[in-house]
Protein backbone atom coordinates (compact mmCIF):
# COMPACT_ATOMS: atom_id res chain seq x y z
CA UNK A 1 0.00 0.00 0.00
CA UNK A 2 1.67 3.13 -1.30
CA UNK A 3 1.98 5.33 2.16
CA UNK A 4 0.96 9.04 1.67
CA UNK A 5 4.01 10.85 -0.01
CA UNK A 6 5.98 12.89 2.48
CA UNK A 7 8.00 15.98 1.19
CA UNK A 8 11.54 14.46 1.69
CA UNK A 9 12.94 17.63 -0.44
CA UNK A 10 13.65 21.17 0.87
CA UNK B 1 19.37 11.29 -2.18
CA UNK B 2 20.63 11.72 -5.51
CA UNK B 3 24.21 13.62 -6.86
CA UNK B 4 21.53 16.21 -8.09
CA UNK B 5 19.56 16.33 -5.27
CA UNK B 6 22.61 17.22 -2.92
CA UNK B 7 24.22 19.37 -5.72
CA UNK B 8 21.02 21.30 -5.84
CA UNK B 9 20.74 21.66 -2.24
CA UNK B 10 24.59 22.66 -1.88
CA UNK B 11 23.75 25.63 -4.40
CA UNK B 12 21.00 26.81 -2.44
CA UNK B 13 22.66 27.21 0.46
CA UNK B 14 25.73 28.89 -1.58
CA UNK B 15 23.44 31.43 -2.57
CA UNK B 16 22.06 32.21 0.16
CA UNK B 17 24.69 32.40 2.59
CA UNK B 18 26.79 34.33 -0.45
CA UNK B 19 24.30 36.92 -0.36
CA UNK B 20 24.31 36.81 3.57
CA UNK B 21 27.96 37.14 3.75
CA UNK B 22 28.08 39.90 1.06
CA UNK B 23 25.38 42.41 3.02
CA UNK B 24 27.32 41.51 6.64
CA UNK B 25 30.80 42.05 5.06
CA UNK B 26 29.92 45.20 3.04
CA UNK B 27 26.99 46.34 5.44
CA UNK B 28 25.37 46.74 2.07
CA UNK B 29 22.53 45.50 0.28
CA UNK B 30 22.41 47.45 -2.64
CA UNK B 31 21.05 45.63 -5.91
CA UNK B 32 19.29 43.24 -3.60
CA UNK B 33 15.56 43.18 -3.52
CA UNK B 34 13.86 43.02 -0.20
CA UNK B 35 10.57 42.07 -1.79
CA UNK B 36 12.59 38.63 -2.46
CA UNK B 37 14.04 37.97 0.41
CA UNK B 38 10.97 38.60 2.02
CA UNK B 39 9.01 36.22 -0.41
CA UNK B 40 11.61 33.45 -0.23
CA UNK B 41 11.06 34.14 4.26
CA UNK B 42 7.63 33.34 3.62
CA UNK B 43 8.22 30.35 1.21
CA UNK B 44 10.49 28.78 4.19
CA UNK B 45 8.10 30.03 6.86
CA UNK B 46 5.14 28.34 5.16
CA UNK B 47 6.91 24.98 3.52
CA UNK B 48 9.18 23.91 6.80
CA UNK B 49 6.26 23.46 9.21
CA UNK B 50 6.32 19.65 9.00
CA UNK B 51 9.95 20.68 11.17
CA UNK B 52 8.11 19.99 14.13
CA UNK B 53 5.81 17.15 13.15
CA UNK B 54 7.92 14.91 10.58
CA UNK B 55 11.51 13.82 11.14
CA UNK B 56 12.73 13.12 7.90
CA UNK B 57 16.57 12.94 8.58
CA UNK B 58 19.20 15.11 10.20
CA UNK B 59 20.35 16.36 6.88
CA UNK B 60 16.77 17.61 6.26
CA UNK B 61 16.36 19.29 9.36
CA UNK B 62 19.66 20.84 9.92
CA UNK B 63 19.01 22.60 6.30
CA UNK B 64 15.29 23.85 7.26
CA UNK B 65 16.64 25.49 9.90
CA UNK B 66 19.91 27.02 7.86
CA UNK B 67 17.50 27.78 5.38
CA UNK B 68 14.80 29.57 8.10
CA UNK B 69 17.86 31.32 9.65
CA UNK B 70 19.58 32.69 6.70
CA UNK B 71 16.42 34.31 5.06
CA UNK B 72 15.18 36.13 7.78
CA UNK B 73 18.69 37.18 8.79
CA UNK B 74 18.64 38.46 5.20
CA UNK B 75 15.41 40.28 5.81
CA UNK B 76 16.63 41.71 9.34
CA UNK B 77 19.61 42.88 8.14
CA UNK B 78 17.90 44.92 5.31
CA UNK B 79 15.15 46.14 7.34
CA UNK B 80 16.62 46.56 10.65
CA UNK B 81 20.50 46.90 10.45
CA UNK B 82 21.51 50.70 10.96
CA UNK B 83 23.99 51.05 8.13
CA UNK B 84 22.76 48.14 5.50
CA UNK B 85 19.14 49.49 5.21
CA UNK B 86 20.57 53.54 4.36
CA UNK B 87 21.86 51.13 0.80
CA UNK B 88 18.32 49.55 -0.12
CA UNK B 89 16.92 51.25 -2.58
CA UNK B 90 13.78 51.72 -1.71
CA UNK B 91 12.21 53.67 -4.49
CA UNK B 92 13.70 50.84 -7.14
CA UNK B 93 12.22 48.16 -5.74
CA UNK B 94 8.55 48.56 -5.56
CA UNK B 95 7.21 45.26 -7.03
CA UNK B 96 4.10 45.07 -5.27
CA UNK B 97 5.02 41.43 -4.24
CA UNK B 98 1.13 40.98 -2.71
CA UNK B 99 0.57 40.46 -6.58
CA UNK B 100 2.67 37.24 -6.18
CA UNK B 101 1.25 35.70 -2.88
CA UNK B 102 -2.71 36.39 -3.34
CA UNK B 103 -2.58 34.00 -6.65
CA UNK B 104 -0.57 31.66 -5.16
CA UNK B 105 -2.31 30.96 -2.35
CA UNK B 106 -5.76 30.73 -4.52
CA UNK B 107 -3.93 28.49 -6.96
CA UNK B 108 -2.94 26.58 -3.48
CA UNK B 109 -6.30 26.19 -2.58
CA UNK B 110 -8.01 25.09 -6.13
CA UNK B 111 -4.76 22.88 -7.09
CA UNK B 112 -2.93 20.53 -4.49
CA UNK B 113 -2.52 17.15 -3.60
CA UNK B 114 -4.31 16.59 -0.43
CA UNK B 115 -6.34 19.69 1.49
CA UNK B 116 -4.98 19.90 4.91
CA UNK B 117 -3.33 23.45 6.26
CA UNK B 118 -0.12 21.80 6.08
CA UNK B 119 -0.77 20.50 2.56
CA UNK B 120 -2.11 23.42 1.52
CA UNK B 121 1.11 25.64 2.78
CA UNK B 122 3.59 23.53 1.63
CA UNK B 123 1.71 23.83 -2.01
CA UNK B 124 1.41 27.30 -1.67
CA UNK B 125 5.02 27.49 -0.50
CA UNK B 126 5.81 26.06 -3.88
CA UNK B 127 3.94 28.28 -6.74
CA UNK B 128 5.12 31.51 -4.72
CA UNK B 129 8.83 30.16 -4.88
CA UNK B 130 8.70 29.92 -8.79
CA UNK B 131 7.98 33.46 -8.52
CA UNK B 132 9.59 34.61 -5.51
CA UNK B 133 12.76 35.98 -7.51
CA UNK B 134 10.74 38.03 -9.99
CA UNK B 135 10.94 41.54 -7.65
CA UNK B 136 14.93 40.85 -7.99
CA UNK B 137 14.94 40.43 -11.79
CA UNK B 138 12.78 43.90 -11.92
CA UNK B 139 15.42 45.67 -9.36
CA UNK B 140 18.37 44.19 -11.71
CA UNK B 141 16.27 45.52 -14.79
CA UNK B 142 16.29 48.77 -13.66
CA UNK B 143 19.70 49.43 -11.70
CA UNK B 144 20.83 48.02 -15.24
CA UNK B 145 24.54 47.18 -14.15
CA UNK B 146 24.73 44.40 -11.26
CA UNK B 147 27.56 44.27 -9.05
CA UNK B 148 28.74 40.24 -9.25
CA UNK B 149 27.29 39.18 -5.83
CA UNK B 150 23.57 39.91 -6.48
CA UNK B 151 24.24 38.39 -10.25
CA UNK B 152 26.26 34.91 -8.64
CA UNK B 153 22.98 35.27 -6.42
CA UNK B 154 20.35 34.54 -9.08
CA UNK B 155 22.66 32.57 -10.94
CA UNK B 156 23.11 30.13 -7.82
CA UNK B 157 19.47 29.96 -7.53
CA UNK B 158 18.40 29.19 -10.61
CA UNK B 159 21.56 26.60 -10.79
CA UNK B 160 20.12 25.05 -7.82
CA UNK B 161 16.02 25.36 -9.32
CA UNK B 162 17.82 23.46 -12.54
CA UNK B 163 19.55 20.78 -10.93
CA UNK B 164 16.66 20.26 -8.96
CA UNK B 165 14.94 19.33 -12.22
CA UNK B 166 17.53 16.94 -12.81
CA UNK B 167 16.61 15.35 -9.30
CA UNK B 168 12.75 14.86 -10.25
CA UNK B 169 13.79 13.28 -13.78
CA UNK B 170 16.43 11.22 -11.79
CA UNK B 171 13.89 10.05 -8.81
CA UNK B 172 11.28 9.49 -11.64
CA UNK B 173 12.77 6.56 -13.30
CA UNK B 174 14.45 5.34 -9.76
CA UNK B 175 11.60 5.24 -7.95
CA UNK B 176 8.25 4.57 -9.84
CA UNK B 177 5.86 5.77 -7.63
CA UNK B 178 7.69 9.52 -7.27
CA UNK B 179 4.97 11.46 -9.02
CA UNK B 180 4.63 15.27 -7.69
CA UNK B 181 3.27 17.34 -11.00
CA UNK B 182 3.05 20.47 -8.88
CA UNK B 183 6.35 20.73 -7.99
CA UNK B 184 7.68 19.09 -11.43
CA UNK B 185 5.51 22.40 -12.88
CA UNK B 186 6.52 24.77 -10.56
CA UNK B 187 10.09 24.21 -10.27
CA UNK B 188 10.03 24.48 -14.36
CA UNK B 189 8.20 27.78 -14.51
CA UNK B 190 10.73 29.31 -11.90
CA UNK B 191 13.65 27.87 -13.94
CA UNK B 192 12.40 29.52 -17.09
CA UNK B 193 12.32 32.50 -15.32
CA UNK B 194 15.66 32.63 -14.63
CA UNK B 195 16.55 31.61 -18.55
CA UNK B 196 17.16 34.95 -19.95
CA UNK B 197 19.18 36.16 -17.09
CA UNK B 198 21.10 32.67 -17.62
CA UNK B 199 21.76 33.76 -20.88
CA UNK B 200 22.94 37.40 -20.45
CA UNK B 201 24.77 36.42 -17.57
CA UNK B 202 27.07 33.80 -19.61
CA UNK B 203 26.77 36.24 -22.69
CA UNK B 204 28.81 38.49 -19.94
CA UNK B 205 30.82 36.31 -19.00
CA UNK B 206 31.98 34.90 -22.02
CA UNK B 207 32.83 38.31 -23.21
CA UNK B 208 34.58 39.27 -20.06
CA UNK B 209 32.07 42.22 -19.76
CA UNK B 210 30.10 43.70 -16.86
CA UNK B 211 26.57 42.59 -16.98
CA UNK B 212 24.46 44.88 -18.84
CA UNK B 213 20.39 43.47 -18.84
CA UNK B 214 18.33 45.06 -21.69
CA UNK B 215 15.86 47.42 -20.30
Amino acid sequence: KQQPQIHDEL
Amino acid sequence: MNIFRLAGDMTHLASVLVLLLKIHTIKSCAGVSLKTQELYALVFATRYLDIFTDFISVYNTVMKLIFLGSSFSIVWYIRRHKIVRRSYDKEQDTFRHYFLVLPCLLLALLIHEKFTVKELLWTFSIYLEAVAILPQLVLLQRTRNIDNLTGQYVFLLGAYRSLYILNWIYRYFTERHFVHWITWIAGLVQTLLYADFFYYYFESWKNNVKLQLPA
